[in-house]
């Protein structure tokens, strides 16, 4: 643990606080694509299978399952819940185009060919793009709210403070793994045109509009 | 190198 996994993981966790308050202070997904957040838990629900074979920590255990329960929670309210605020004319991205790349793929390179490892590539592969549906959807839209603004934000630094993790975990212990990095560095790439935009607009009080 | 016996990260 150093200080740059810690503040991602507490980036990602503040992601998803942020998440589940603004649905639930407003009683509205309104601008949240559903599809983003089923990929979400599908993602940690393929990731932290390993909560049964394998201990690394409570720490660990208890964050795997803040992730499942709070990611299961959020499509609760967006589907069942709040589910006539859902904007689903919006949320149109194909997500089979998503998660059946990123099977073949993990079916292809893998550090082990096994079910648990292969589950966990996937879930690694599967993560870089499963932000797509939103930011299809901001696009789709031409605006997001700033609390969405901040959702985003949060959700895509917690990535690039991996980056940094990784970069120290190699420069002290000599650790890599170039499945997470490369899928890492492609998660966060996805996030740059946000970033710039966040700064230079909604920093400045501005809402998150793309230009037309 | 990347451990097979488990992944000890988020």
């Amino acid at each position: 643990m150093n200080i740059f996994r810690l503040t991602g993981d507490l980036a990602h966790l503040i992601a998803i606080i942020i998440l589940l308050h603004k649905i639930w202070k407003s009683r509205s997904c309104a601008g949240i694509s559903g599809k983003s957040q089923v990929l979400f838990a599908l993602v940690y629900t393929t990731r932290y299978l390993d909560l049964v074979t394998s201990y690394v920590s409570i720490y660990n255990t208890f964050m795997k399952f803040v992730f499942l329960a709070t990611s299961y929670a959020t499509i609760y309210l967006i589907y069942v819940k709040f589910k006539a605020t859902y904007d689903h004319n919006h949320d149109t991205f194909r997500i089979e185009f998503l998660i059946l790349p990123s099977l073949a793929l993990a079916l292809l390179i893998n550090h082990y060919f096994n079910f648990l490892e292969v589950l966990w590539t996937f879930s690694i592969y599967l993560e870089s793009v499963a932000i797509l549906p939103q930011l299809f959807m901001v696009s789709k839209t031409g605006e997001a709210e700033s609390i969405t603004s901040h959702y985003l934000f949060a959700l895509g630094s917690y990535r690039a403070l991996y980056i940094l993790n990784w970069i120290y975990r190699y420069a002290t212990e000599g650790h890599y793994d170039l499945i997470a990095i490369v899928a890492g560095v492609v998660q966060t790439v996805l996030y740059c045109d946000f970033f710039y935009l966040y700064i230079t607009k909604v920093l400045k009080g501005k809402k998150l509009q793309l230009p037309a | 190198v990347a451990t097979h016996q488990g992944h000890d990260e988020l």
